[in-house]
C-alpha cells in the first residue's frame, strides 16, 4: 500500500536539517506497523509523507499505487480525504465546530447524506468515548478528549490507510485500552494501520517495528502477525 | 504554598459541566506531587487554577498565601511571572518567536539584562538537549521538542512553584529520563513541583500521588519521600 524508496527530507535554515536521511521503507496492504524513534528522529515528517501533506526533498513516495509527488493538489486532496486517516500529533481540530462536526467533516468526500453522516460521527464518538461531549467546541475540552475527537474524525470514512502520530500520548491507560482496541478492530477489517508511538507497549499491539534515529531506518523489529 | 478548599469549577453548557465537583487539597513548600486520573477527570482545570490562570466557581485557592480570587489582573500576572513555572499540556509557545526566544521571554519579569537572559535560556535549552535547536520557531521543531522549549521556559526564572501537565506525553524514553532528572534536580533545590501524567513509572518519581475521579478527589497515595 505504500513504499518509500531512498526518502530525504532536508530543511535549509542556515545549515540545512536532514529531517528524513534516505529512507526506503516497504508497508504492505492490511498491514499493521508502528514507529518508534527519539524525539526529533523523523517519525512525523514521515507520516506526513505518507499521508501526502508533503513531498519529499529527494526520492520518492508511493501510496496506494501512485508517486504522491506527481499528484497535483486536487488528487493530493482527495487521496487524503478519501483514503488515508491521519490523526495529527497536535490534533488539528477546527476550533469552531463541535466534536461532532469535527468528525462529521471527512465524510464531506463520500456521497453521504447529512443524517448519515451525524449518525456515523456519533458513532464513532460513542466508540471514544465521549458520546456526551458531542457539542463542546474543541476549546470547550480536555486534551485527551481532543486526541480522542481526532481519533474518530480520522476513521469516520473507514479509510484504507489509518495513520496515528502519538494517538494515545494524552490518555489514560483504560482509554488507551479502548483506542487500541478500536485499532485491532479496524485491523481485523482490513485497514492498514501505521502508530508513531514512545510507548512500547502500544508499540507491541502492531505485527512489526519501524526504528528510526537520526532521519535513517535504524532497524526493523518483527513481532509476528498475533 | 498551595492550598485548596472545597473548590469547584463548573461550565454552563446547557447542562452545567462539574469539571472539578468540591476538591480541598493541600500542597506543602517543597513537596513533589503528582496527579493522575482518566481522561477528562479535572487535572488540567486544578492546574489552572493553581496557576492562577483561572478562579473557582466556588471554594478557594490559596498560592504563596494569597487567595487567588482576591488578586486583581496585574498582581495575578506577576505572581505568574515570578512564582509559578508552567509547563502546559498544549505548550503554548509563541509562533513568531524562536526556541531561545519562547524560553528568554519569562525573565522580563526579572530583573536582568539581555546578556544574561541569554545565556540562562541558552543553559536551560541545553539541559534538554536542544541546544542545536536554539534558533527554530516552534513550526520548525518536532512535537516533543516544542514540548522540551515549554518546560525549559517553566524553569528558566527558577520559579518556586513548577506545574507540569503532561510534560512527557510527546519524549522517548531516554529523554523522558533526562527531564525527570531536571525536575528531581529542581526539586532538590527546593521547588514545590507538580506534575500532571498518565504513567504511572513518571507518577512515581513523586513522594505522593492525588487521584482525581470524575472532578473529586479518589483518594491520596503515598509513595514516601525518596
Ligand atoms: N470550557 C469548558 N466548557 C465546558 N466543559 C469543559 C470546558 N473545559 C473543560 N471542560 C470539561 O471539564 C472536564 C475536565 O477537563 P480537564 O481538561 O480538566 O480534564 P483532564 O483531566 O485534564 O483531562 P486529560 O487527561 O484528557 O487532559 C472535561 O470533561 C471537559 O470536557
Ligand atoms: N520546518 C522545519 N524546519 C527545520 N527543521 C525542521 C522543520 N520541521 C521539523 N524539523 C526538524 O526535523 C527533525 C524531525 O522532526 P519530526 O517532527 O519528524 O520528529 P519526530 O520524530 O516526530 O519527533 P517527536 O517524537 O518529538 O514528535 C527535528 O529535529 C526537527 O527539529
Ligand atoms: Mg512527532
Ligand atoms: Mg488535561
Amino acid at each position: 500500500a505504500v513504499s518509500l524508496q531512498n526518502v530525504r527530507k532536508t530543511y535549509q535554515l542556515g545549515e540545512p536539517v536532514h529531517a528524513l536521511d534516505g529512507v526506503s521503507l516497504d508497508i504492505t496492504r492490511g498491514s499493521y506497523t508502528a514507529i518508534m524513534g527519539p524525539s526529533g528522529s523523523g517519525k512525523s515528517t514521515l507520516m506526513n509523507l505518507v499521508g501526502c501533506l508533503d513531498t519529499p526533498t529527494e526520492g520518492t513516495v508511493i501510496v496506494d499505487g501512485a508517486d504522491v509527488a506527481t499528484l497535483d493538489d486536487r488528487e493530493r486532496t482527495t487521496l487524503r480525504g478519501t483514503t488515508v486517516g491521519f490523526v495529527f500529533q497536535t490534533f488539528n481540530l477546527m476550533p469552531r465546530l463541535t466534536a461532532l462536526e469535527n468528525v462529521a467533516l471527512p465524510q464531506l468526500f463520500q456521497n453521504v447524506g447529512r443524517g448519515e453522516r451525524r449518525e456515523r460521527a456519533r458513532e464513532l464518538l460513542e466508540r471514544v468515548g465521549l458520546a456526551d461531549r458531542a457539542d463542546h467546541l474543541p476549546n470547550e475540552l480536555s486534551g485527551g478528549q481532543r486526541q480522542r475527537v481526532a481519533l474518530a474524525r480520522a476513521l469516520v470514512n473507514d479509510p484504507a490507510l489509518v495513520l496515528a502520530d502519538e494517538p494515545s500520548g494524552n490518555l489514560d491507560t483504560e482509554t488507551e485500552a479502548d483506542v487500541l482496541d478500536l485499532f485491532a478492530e479496524f485491523h481485523g477489517g482490513g485497514t492498514t494501520m501505521i502508530v508513531v508511538t514512545h510507548e512500547r507497549h502500544v508499540a507491541e499491539r502492531a505485527e512489526r517495528i519501524v526504528h528510526l534515529l537520526d532521519g535513517k531506518l535504524e532497524r526493523i523489529e518483527d513481532l509476528g502477525s498475533a
